[in-house]
């Protein structure tokens, strides 16, 4: 993980946003989903897992730890994409609408 | 460098030589295995120039290499900009409004599409000062060899983020948003990294100011490219509180921790697609967004940093869904 020589600050920015799936919009007209960033909807616990050893919560209709689109991937699903962009995790905090990893590199 | 997971939303902010661009073909595919998610509504690429670009791979060795690859994810229908000046600090941004498979694609209801609501600050620092740079480097007994930027210690006698958690406390960055789940770390032999998560308010949160969201910080210390970026898309009250700093308190912050001698600043603010917001909503977004832009005009005034800075450039975009506030900053001598 050294890196010789200079090392670039300067990073590259990826975002990218997901429209729902259709499982996710409403069965009706008016009523909505409410699964987009910033909603508030998923209220877990702020946890903070260092090293390795986040277990996959998988999604359980109507639970208090339900976590939703993306957030439903496996830390290690997100690590083999990360092998191929060059970087290791950390470690992982997560909130209340967002994962935060920390990366390597 | 650090990857942020939210439900419909992905953002891998990557330094070094990574391969930042080549991860998104894995993504969407994640997306869709696991999520049921094939639409993507809008995707975003952005840098500033590079110190280093020989050393780049993949790519990332050209920015026409770079926007020749999502071109052939999104099709020719995304857009490339340069912003500032080209001889100096220009920020280099792709942006591609589209939905992928567009034959399954479902509406998007109105009321999701206001959650979807987005302003990013991003603060880019260069030349940092010698006091400035100091913080971030081992201290020298706990530091292995090696040069470089910063690889993850394995000889120092202070752990990555117990080094993260000190330079956290002692700069007041565990302060920028009090009661923020902050996760740092400290590379050996120098160089800085952190997220963290703001959680969406307690009762003294004002209600104008609803919603959480995350910040990041990367540092690399070193004399002669030394380098250190904040961004953050934590919801902003027009005039601080206990809990969250005005939009113009927070960058008076970041850049006297970070004391740079030149840096860029970018706000962007969502804003109704033309084609996609029916005209109730629209309304509502519009008028949160254009005060939002409005702010950060005003914010990135010549006075904003001060007599020791000289602005040098102030720009606004109006893009198809977006508006951009884009300025920059040199110190005085």
């Amino acid at each position: 993980l050294s890196s010789p020589g200079p090392f670039e600050g300067p990073e590259k920015l990826l975002e990218v946003w997901f429209a729902p799936s259709p499982e996710e919009l409403p069965l009706s007209q008016g009523h909505d989903a409410g699964n987009g960033a910033g909603s508030s909807s998923s209220a877990t616990a702020a946890t903070t897992v260092n090293g390795s050893g986040r277990s996959y919560r998988g999604p359980t209709p109507g639970g208090q730890g339900e976590l939703k689109g993306l957030r439903r991937v496996p830390r290690e699903v997100w690590e083999e994409m990360l092998d191929i962009v060059k970087c290791k995790v950390l470690s992982v905090v997560e909130g209340e609408e967002i994962d935060a990893y920390l990366l390597s590199e | 460098s650090s990857l942020f997971v939210a439900p419909h939303l992905l953002i891998l902010k990557t330094c070094g030589t990574t391969l930042n661009l080549l991860g998104l073909h894995r993504i969407i595919e994640i997306a869709r295995e696991y999520c049921g998610l094939t639409n993507i509504w809008r995707c975003f690429y952005s840098r500033k120039s590079f110190f280093f670009p020989d050393r780049q791979q993949g790519p990332h060795k050209d920015w026409r290499d770079e926007v020749k690859f999502l071109d052939g994810i999104f099709g020719t229908a995304g857009s490339a900009y340069t912003v500032g000046p080209m001889n100096r600090d220009h920020w280099l941004l792709s942006f591609n409004l589209s939905l992928l498979h567009v034959p399954s694609s479902p509406t998007i209801s109105s009321k999701t599409r206001l959650r979807y609501h987005d302003t990013t600050l991003e603060i880019l620092m260069s030349h940092l000062s010698p006091a400035g740079r100091a913080p971030f480097f081992l201290p020298e007994e706990s530091s292995g060899s090696g040069v470089g930027g910063g690889s993850v210690a394995s000889s120092s006698s202070v752990g990555g983020h117990e080094l993260g958690r000190r330079i956290s406390s002692e700069l007041g960055i565990d302060g920028i948003f009090p009661g923020a789940k902050l996760d740092s770390f400290g590379f050996d032999p120098c160089g800085y990294s952190a997220n963290a998560v703001v959680g969406t308010g307690g009762p003294s949160t004002s209600p104008e100011v609803p919603g959480g969201g995350y910040f990041t910080i990367h540092v690399t210390p070193e004399e002669g490219w030394s380098y250190a970026s904040f961004e953050c898309n934590v919801p902003l009250p027009n005039k601080s509180t206990d809990d969250r700093p005005d939009l113009s308190s927070l960058i008076q912050n970041v850049v006297s921790i970070f004391q740079p001698n030149r840096l860029s600043i970018t706000l962007f603010v969502s804003t109704p697609s033309s084609a996609s917001v029916p005209n109730g909503d629209a309304s509502t977004v519009l008028t949160a967004a254009s005060e939002a832009e409005n702010q950060a005009w005003r914010s990135f005034g010549a006075d904003l940093l001060g007599a020791d800075f000289v602005r040098k450039d102030r720009i606004g975009y109006e893009f198809d869904g977006y508006d951009l506030v884009f300025a920059c900053f040199e110190k005085r001598g």
